[in-house]
Parts: C-alpha cells; sequence; structure tokens
C-alpha cells in the first residue's frame, strides 16, 4: 500500500545519481539489501563522483589547503550510528563511518585515529585527498588576503585583512595598523560563505 | 553535503550523511554532518530526515532530531520541517539551511532558509530520481 522502496535526499543535479544508486539497490536487491546499505551505497556515489565539491575528495579545503571528510550512518531500527569526523586521507568516509557503526560500540570517530583505525581494521588505502582543483582554490584565496575568513575575536594579525598564522590579541600588542578583527567576514557577506 | 534517508521494502529505514565540510575553515574544524540528529537522524517507527547548510550553526540545533520528534507528536513532515527550520532563522536570520524530511510512509517534506533548497527522491515504481524546488522560509 506504500510507495515503497523510497530513497530520498538533499540537493538535485548530480546528486540524483546518488538517489538512483541506492534506490536501485533496494528495488533489484530487496532480498540482499539493507536500507542501511542503500545510504551507504548512496553516499558512497556521492563521494566518488564529488557531486557538486561539496561531497568526498578535492572539496573544501581549509586553510592549510587540506580536505577532510565527514561522514554519519544511522539504523532506524536499532538507533545505532557510526560516525567519523575530520577523516584524513580517505577517501570512503561513508564506508569507514559504517565500519564505525558495524564493529564498535562508539559513534564517533576522529581525526588521524580515525584514519589509523580505518587503515588497520578495514583496510583502507591512505591517499591525498586534495586535487588540482582544490589546491588552486585555496591557493587563491591565500592569494585574496585570506578571504573571506572563519577567524573571529580579538586577534593578530587583523583576520580581515590577512592571512595568519593568528594568535589572540594580547593587551601589550600594538593597535596600529587595524589588527582588531571582531567580525566574522562570513557573516557580512552570504555571497561569500560557505557551507556544509 | 549529501544526507540521505532509505525506507526499505519492508518498511526498515536508515539515514546518512557525507560531507568535506566548509571551505577555507580553521583545520579540525567539524561540521554538522557526523552529529547524530543534525547531519541526520531516523527513527524507522516515526521517520527521517537529512541536512545541509551552515553547519556551525545548525549543529546547535539538532534540526534533524528536532525535525523526527515533532513528527513523533503528530505534526506532518511539512510542519516538522517548518518547525525545526524556523527554530534556527529565529535566532540566526541569516543562515543558510536546508532539511528534508520523511515520513516511515514515505510523506515528505523540505524546508530551507537563506537559499533555494533542492532536494530529490525515488520511490515505487519511478524510474528515475525527482528533483522537488523549496522555497525558502
Amino acid at each position: 500500500s506504500m510507495n515503497l522502496p523510497m530513497v530520498i535526499n538533499t540537493w538535485a543535479g548530480p546528486f540524483t545519481a546518488a538517489t538512483d544508486a541506492a534506490f536501485e539497490v533496494l528495488s533489484l536487491t530487496p532480498h540482499n539489501t539493507t536500507a542501511l546499505d542503500a545510504v551507504q551505497i548512496g553516499c558512497a556515489t556521492c563521494e566518488r563522483n564529488q557531486c557538486d565539491g561539496t561531497v568526498g575528495f578535492g572539496g573544501s579545503p581549509d586553510e592549510n589547503c587540506e580536505t577532510t571528510l565527514d561522514a554519519l550512518i544511522m539504523d532506524g531500527q536499532t538507533l545505532r550510528s557510526g560516525a567519523v569526523a575530520g577523516l584524513r586521507r580517505v577517501r570512503d568516509a561513508i564506508g569507514v563511518a559504517r565500519l564505525v557503526h558495524d564493529y564498535t560500540e562508539h559513534s564517533l570517530l576522529a581525526g588521524d585515529l580515525a584514519t589509523r583505525f580505518a587503515v588497520d581494521f578495514g583496510g583502507f588505502v591512505e591517499e591525498n585527498l586534495a586535487t588540482t582543483e582544490s589546491l588552486a582554490q585555496c591557493e587563491a584565496w591565500r592569494a585574496a588576503d585570506c578571504q573571506p575568513n572563519y577567524r573571529a575575536g580579538h586577534i593578530v594579525p587583523d583576520a580581515g585583512a590577512q592571512c595568519g598564522p593568528y594568535a589572540p590579541w594580547k593587551a601589550s600588542d600594538s593597535l596600529d595598523n587595524a589588527e582588531l578583527h571582531e567580525g566574522n567576514s562570513f557573516e557580512s557577506s552570504s555571497s561569500k560563505r560557505s557551507h556544509d | 553535503t549529501i544526507s540521505m534517508v532509505a525506507i526499505h521494502s519492508d518498511g526498515t529505514m536508515a539515514a546518512g550523511t557525507s560531507s568535506n565540510g566548509a571551505t577555507h575553515k580553521v583545520p579540525g574544524r567539524v561540521g554538522d554532518g557526523p552529529i547524530v540528529g543534525s547531519g541526520s537522524y531516523v527513527d524507522s517507527d516515526i521517520g527521517g530526515c537529512g541536512a545541509t547548510g551552515d553547519g556551525d550553526i545548525m549543529m546547535r540545533f539538532l534540526p534533524c532530531y528536532q525535525a523526527v520528534e515533532n513528527m513523533r507528536r503528530g505534526l506532518s513532515p511539512q510542519e516538522a520541517a517548518d518547525d525545526a527550520v524556523s527554530r534556527m532563522i529565529k535566532r540566526y536570520p541569516m543562515a543558510m539551511t536546508g532539511i528534508v524530511v520523511v515520513d516511515n510512509k514515505g510523506q515528505h517534506a523540505g524546508a530551507g532558509s537563506g537559499w533555494t533548497f533542492t532536494y530529490a527522491f525515488r520511490s515505487g515504481d519511478m524510474k528515475e530520481a525527482v528533483t522537488v524546488t523549496v522555497p525558502a522560509l
């Protein structure tokens, strides 16, 4: 009576490849595939395709030009979940999240030690997540004096106009050269804002 | 960010999220993607939710947990989504947010703010995914 199976996800365009991939495994092999499998396959499709650049390797470089990945998977029957945060040097973030779900009692592994878990336990391969495009994006940002910039508060040098390294402002620091950056340049210009 | 909810033909559900976060973030920053209830949330007894947007803001509101709990209290998917987004933009009017909400019967809706949010779905005997455009609240 219900129009099942069903897959639904954020965004359109290149993201529909993930919708279709997840739906087709549920539709074609329902006896061999779980909803959890479908979500993993769908998200992995977007990771491989890089979708619009906000998923997978080679996108959203940080201040140091590094791409790191976040992923979560959750079972609606058990309410168990597995996740990785700030995963470095491993492309299949949703696959590592699935390992956390399937083979640990934890909910979230982070950073280099999540990478170690992926390599040692899951046999994942470490590789550079940067691409020519992501490095160019980062270099363009640096060439634009690191603008826009997520730093905020009283820091030196002024993150609203200069690249770092940054440090908290101290009373002994000079007040010359507009060194105080109290705002957040991302908040002041929505057109420049990034997002998850 | 991709955030996805799947419903098996047997009624079981799952959700997941994958993201490379915000561009030019401070190294070490983690967004809302891997946070349960923020990036996504699912309870097969009720429904599921996926989210995208300003992760630093959204993770403070657990919008997907909020949306699923809204449905548990009897709200429709659209009412649940609108309420979850409204709670965020009440405190952060400029926030860019988007959530997609589906109940365990496949009824779905989306809500967003700060941009034109879209989502995609495919169900039953549909031959390909269909896109839905969501006006900003």
